[in-house]
């Protein structure tokens, strides 16, 4: 499978539609501390399904939601969609692209869509099964998981093992 | 599955004392050991590491860089059991000197083949190692932005004092 | 007991919002709370930090480097409370991009007229503000050196290379 | 009070003896990953009279002897000896210079000195009350502190604020 793109809207500080393309084995992200660069991060595990708010540094799970600024008021809605291309048959469909698709409005009302098709969380999740994809995986890795690795903080080794066994 | 996992675990176990090898030096020890072998589906994973002739008596006793370090090896450990499609590392470089910097970049690069990677990092090392690199800034107060960026270093500090606005 | 803690807070309370307000930009607000004002000698102390227009719910939302920026205006607010003869960092500036860590060396040289200051760093603007730098080394396998290091950009490199052994 | 020179000798990698001076204002320490720099930070807090091996990355107060390598065999003992001029007499003693050591053999016995002589653990901490100096003073400062006034773990902000109260 390839990653194609990131496209966020409303989610977190990204308040303006924004795309990033993955086109290249080894894309680096920069930026000032405070820009948004673990925004992204967070954007793709909750479009993967992360349903643990504090996974994502969040008290609510409605706090994914652009929440404006001394200049700009909150937005109605945050949704994220990430695309890839079945490479290798990686994803058990017939598509050869394929995308996925989080919403979640201020009324509390979510949506998950598959290629553009209203689906259910379940039949996300169901893709990625064995991929090594997902929205807690061994292969999201940020600093306070490699001190969870190094203390096993709640069996933090285990759990990676199991995920890559 | 008890079998299945042990057998997992010992190719993982292999493969931990490779890699540890390439990112420190080829003759020093380490190890992955079961805390209880007949509890081998539940029991604690326990890791040993001994980089360059030192003999710690726990992981805990190891200097920032080298738990880092040692973490990373059992990351792509697990890797090169189970590649996964993508992986994202966010910031895991900050406690590395330059000289481990480079190994990172080194061992991300041979895995690249495999599995396309998102780094995220405030280093400039890493950022000359990348393929293509994004620049996350705060385009109005509160608001994320992306750009892409031509990573020349003076151009990187340049950019940088204007992503700060 | 309590009103001469009440005394000490408040000064710090005070102290906070200028050097805050320093590191960060001049309109930005912060606040420190206590809980329980009923409980002011057991009571938890809550942090309010809003950098750059940003509304977070608390401090857990703001960036790792946001974060530590934060935790170092306190610890400098307590430091005009009360300076301490000397003060020392071990890698505090390891989460700040190349403008924030400019604001770091700032500070601390401004202090550095009532307090000795240690830091060690990575950081190689770190390493140029400092008035004088020791190198620790691996002098034989497992075993620490100092000598004195003359910081000028490919010198530390060349060092740095040598240090590694 | 001015800190003037650091002796350290058989504590953790430190086999050789090693003296570092502190004259300046801004002393910086730099070096590749394991050198042994945080080691330099955990010999002042051993010598201020830290009790906590927990707190020195230790299991048992014993490892803080050099442990040997394979190359070079266990010290009998560890000695570290902290200098300072006592300047605007901030330290309620007579002498103009004072030196703390504190020594523990692998045979468990442990000494403190002041200026030389003998004396008890009370001597030393007894020294430095109020004067914000000490073990686990708020003016010795680590990244995983920094994370604790964060996360608020374990009442850490209540402490800092009692220190420097
Ligand atoms: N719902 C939201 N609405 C608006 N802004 C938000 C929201 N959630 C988080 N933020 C802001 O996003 C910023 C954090 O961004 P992020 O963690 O991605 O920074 P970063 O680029 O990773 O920085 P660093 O280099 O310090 O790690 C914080 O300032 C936070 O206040
Ligand atoms: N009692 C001991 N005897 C010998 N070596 C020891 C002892 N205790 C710790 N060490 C070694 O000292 C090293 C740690 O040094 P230290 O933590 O000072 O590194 P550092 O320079 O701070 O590195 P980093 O940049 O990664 O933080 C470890 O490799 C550890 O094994
Ligand atoms: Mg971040
Ligand atoms: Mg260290």
């Amino acid at each position: 499978m390839k990653l194609k793109s990131l496209e966020i809207n409303g989610f977190k500080s990204f308040a303006n539609h924004t795309i990033i393309n993955f086109n290249e084995a080894i894309t680096g992200i920069v930026g000032p501390n405070g820009s948004g660069k673990s925004n992204v991060v967070d954007a793709i595990r909750w479009v993967l399904g992360e349903q643990k708010g504090r996974e994502l540094r969040l008290e609510a799970m409605s706090d994914v939601i652009f929440n404006g600024t001394k200049k700009r008021k909150v937005a109605p809605l945050a949704q994220v969609s990430l695309s890839f291309e079945n490479t290798r048959n990686v994803i058990p469909t017939d598509y050869q692209n394929v995308t996925i698709s989080r919403l979640l409005y201020r009324s509390g009302e979510s949506e998950y869509r598959l290629n553009n098709v209203p689906c259910r969380l379940k039949d996300i999740t169901g893709l990625f099964l064995d991929t090594g994809i997902g929205s807690d995986s061994y292969a999201i890795i940020a600093l306070n998981m490699v001190e969870d690795l190094l203390s096993n903080k709640e069996n933090a080794r285990r759990k990676m093992f199991e995920q890559a066994a | 599955a008890t079998s299945s996992f042990m057998d997992s675990f010992n190719k993982v176990r292999g493969h931990f004392q490779t890699v540890f090898r390439s990112l420190f030096t080829e003759d020093d020890d380490c190890d992955l050991i079961l805390l209880d072998e007949m509890d081998p589906l539940e029991c604690d994973i326990d890791i040993v590491a001994k980089p360059k002739g030192k003999k710690p008596k726990s992981i805990s006793q190891l200097s920032g860089g080298e738990k880092t370090l040692t973490a990373i090896a059992l990351l792509f450990s697990l890797y090169l059991l189970k590649p996964a499609p993508f992986c994202i590392f966010d910031e895991v470089d900050a406690p590395l000197d330059d000289v481990n910097i480079e190994k990172f970049n080194r061992i991300v690069r041979k895995f690249s083949t495999d599995s396309q990677f998102i780094i995220i990092t405030h280093n400039k090392l890493t950022m000359a190692e990348v393929d293509v690199l994004y620049g996350v800034y705060m385009e109005e107060q509160g608001v994320s932005g992306v750009t892409a960026v031509d990573f020349r270093k003076y151009d990187y500090d340049n950019i940088l004092t204007e992503m700060q606005g």
